[in-house]
């Protein structure tokens, strides 16, 4: 079977479900200073997992929303007009949905892929530590 | 009460992968 590290190099979804592969990845991303898109992309995850009815998940999403998109912080950029929006709109209606930081994740997540997950894969912080 | 950071870091942190 493959290693944990050669598993690390077939998709950012199995780096970032490795502790190591995830630790090594935001060492790397808060030397590129774009740190804050893998927090909200893990901020999504474990949003989608609370519960609906305890009170603090609507302080979350608002949380996040304040924290990264209603500014005009690295993650705000990437995201869509109309996905920042969806949201803005949701919390102002306290509609709070498990789903409603999918859309924007996904967004997050392929700029990730594209961009931040590449240049990881050929940076001296993963060589040096393979 | 817990602030919203402190909220938010515990969301961020649930979501973390946990030790193989």
């Amino acid at each position: 079977p493959d290693s944990p590290l050669a598993r690390w190099t077939k998709s950012l979804h199995f780096l970032l479900g490795d502790q190591d592969g995830a630790h090594l990845f935001r060492t790397f991303l808060e030397r590129e200073k774009c740190v804050d898109t893998l927090d909200f992309w893990f901020a999504c995850n474990g949003f989608r997992q609370m519960d609906l009815n305890d009170t603090k998940t609507l302080r979350v999403a608002k949380a996040i929303f304040k924290r990264y998109i209603e500014n005009n912080s690295i993650v705000a950029k990437q995201l869509k007009p109309a996905t920042k929006t969806y949201i803005r709109d949701s919390i102002k209606k306290q509609q709070i949905d498990s789903a409603m930081f999918d859309q924007a994740q996904t967004e997050i997540q392929s700029t990730m892929e594209e961009n931040a997950y590449q240049m990881f894969l050929t940076s001296d912080i993963y060589l040096e530590y393979v | 009460m817990d602030s919203e950071d402190d909220l938010l870091q515990k969301c961020i942190t649930s979501a973390m992968p946990k030790q193989r």
